[in-house]
């Protein structure tokens, strides 16, 4: 699987759309001034993952991440978030079929080995996750990244801050890592 | 299952120990099973020498010294399992500028099978992307992205990043 | 005594109202207590909101933005009560290069009166310092101290540093 | 009350007795790589002032503050930090007396208005409080600095990695730095 576009609309800082393209290997860095967005846009791909703690996030409720107004705009009444890979083995060309990865199935996308995942909040409380078009639910997304460091247990993503925690861990956590690679 | 994890923690153990001296230049760095005899339940407890110091707990290591071991272990795990992507948010904020140096070095050996997204106020670290982008909030709470392009592409700043697929 | 927890309370407070908006070049930053009723056992809240933001819970504030509210509030109380001395260790790791300048400047401005200690790898804050003291380990494991001296003589290389009173 | 010198001996990665001056107020830096012992000094700081927490200073018990021996040196037997202060109110000239500072009494120190405040520990676990020159208790040292930001609850030392923890703590936490100010 490789990372292809993120988008954020609504979720935190990011009060209109914005979006970031990859090239699936490499190296890309997000810099910017302190308290410009550069975390949020981290804590955009946790939540897109799955994320379930509010705390996790620097909030107190899940409603937090939504975009809640600045000095000349309003509140969203919703927050999206975006995440899309695709498979290069996926042969180009063909009509987009299902197809497997890590094991699993998933739905036809756009475009051949693509893998779209979304995921919606509205301030009402009520969530959508959607792969592919269909809506699914939290354990579909868990299961998808199984196992790839990006699943529940995302070692792959490291917050602000929390560097020094793998030394900190207690042990039985730090089995939890390696649990997840095997 | 318990055999699963036993290997995975033998090649990750043997990949911290490389990636240990990698980023210290010498010294001994790996992990140890709490429990010998129940390793279907035992935790992990991880041991660290910098070059020429005497082996002391790990809480004891400084500020910059924990980073990296730190890193260290997460690349021994990441060469063990690759991640489609991986994203490190200012984990370079303890480093001094040569540790800074050997962290980049190691994540640009890692990268050619795995995407890494580096949050970042350090001018070395930004050097290693091929894709950069800037975050900004010209208006007050409302942030912007501006994708810089470093390779084969003049410097541009566009409002919205078009797609490099 | 409650009497005097409520003097400090609101001196302290109005010092960090104006901190805040020195460190962040405006904004709403103060301390509400939990518990207006019972002031004798009430804890203190932060609420903080960066210039043009919406108020919200300090939790969601960055990295930097943190640090620095949490810097107004500790000069807000030297302010009020100088200590003798202050050490501050690498408490500038978050901040980006215009916040440095905003940090090392008001750290100046109470420097008079107090003896501030401070440990970095930033080379702005560095530069504010009169006195810079190098901490080497030529020698694996064992630290020495090398004094540099800025104000009025030479540089020079100490292997012991020499009272300077 | 004014800083004046600090001398580690023995204490974590300090081996040889080293000494750092100061000119009692102004900005003074402490530089140097990762790992050198910078924030070995600020510990000292604290330990000198009388704090009770090993796992403050990043140990597990007390005497891992002792240094513990490198490559080429042998642990050491003790560790010592002494910490010199003057008042600049007490007059030059005039024999050293016993004075009073913070409304406490201190002996006479070697030159007047100094106050030297040194802590030994003994790899046996003995452990002793100096104040210029007579052998005092914990409570001696806490009552010198109580109210100055460097007694028992000493929020003018921040160590690494804590700033955020003015934020982050409980509100009753907040309220004893400004009790202990007040
Ligand atoms: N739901 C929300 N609505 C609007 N703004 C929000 C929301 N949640 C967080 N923010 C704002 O986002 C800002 C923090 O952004 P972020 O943590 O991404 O900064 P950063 O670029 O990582 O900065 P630093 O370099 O200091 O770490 C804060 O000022 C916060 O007020
Ligand atoms: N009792 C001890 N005996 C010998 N060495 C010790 C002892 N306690 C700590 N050390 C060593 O001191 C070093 C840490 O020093 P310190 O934390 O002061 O570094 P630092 O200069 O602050 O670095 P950084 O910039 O990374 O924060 C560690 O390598 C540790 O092994
Ligand atoms: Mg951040
Ligand atoms: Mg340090």
């Amino acid at each position: 699987l490789k990372l292809k576009k993120l988008e954020l609309f609504g979720f935190k800082s990011f009060c209109d759309k914005e979006e970031l393209t990859f090239s699936g290997s490499g190296i890309a860095s997000i810099v910017g001034p302190n308290g410009c967005g550069k975390s949020n846009v981290s804590d955009g791909i946790s939540w897109v993952l799955g994320e379930q703690s509010a705390k996790t996030l620097r909030g107190a409720r899940m409603q937090d991440v939504i975009f809640s107004g600045s000095r000349d705009r309003k509140p969203s009444g919703m927050a999206t978030v975006s995440l899309t890979l695709y498979d290069p083995e996926a042969r180009d060309g063909q009509p987009a079929v299902d197809g497997t990865i890590n094991g699993l199935s998933y739905p036809a996308g756009k475009r051949p080995g693509e893998i779209n995942v979304t995921r919606k909040l509205f301030s009402s409380g009520d969530s959508q996750y959607i792969i592919n078009g269909h809506v699914s639910r939290l354990r579909d997304v868990h299961d998808l990244f199984m196992g790839t460091g990006l699943g529940p247990n995302h070692y792959a993503i490291i917050e602000q801050g929390r560097i020094g925690q793998v030394l900190s861990s207690k042990p039985l956590d730090r089995r939890a890592i390696i649990e997840e690679a095997a | 299952s318990r055999k699963q994890f036993k290997e995975a923690f033998e090649v990750v153990n043997e990949n911290f120990r490389k990636t240990f001296q990698t980023l210290f230049g010498g010294g001994v760095g790996e992990m140890r099973l709490t429990d010998e005899e129940n390793i279907g339940e035992s935790g992990i407890d991880i041991v660290a020498s910098p070059p020429g110091k005497k082996l002391q707990s790990v809480a004891l290591l400084s500020g910059g010294e924990k980073s990296l071991t730190a890193l260290a272990l997460l690349v021994a795990t990441f060469q063990y399992k690759p991640s489609p992507f991986c994203v490190l948010d200012e984990v370079d904020a303890a480093l001094d500028e040569s540790n800074i140096q050997r962290f980049r070095r190691l994540i640009e050996s890692m990268s050619d099978c795995t995407q890494f997204i580096l949050i970042t106020h350090s001018k070395t670290t930004m050097a290693a992307a091929s894709t950069l982008y800037g975050v900004t909030m010209q208006e007050p709470g409302v942030s912007k992205l501006v994708s810089v392009r470093l390779e084969g592409e003049r410097q541009r700043r566009l409002e919205t990043s078009e797609p490099s697929i």
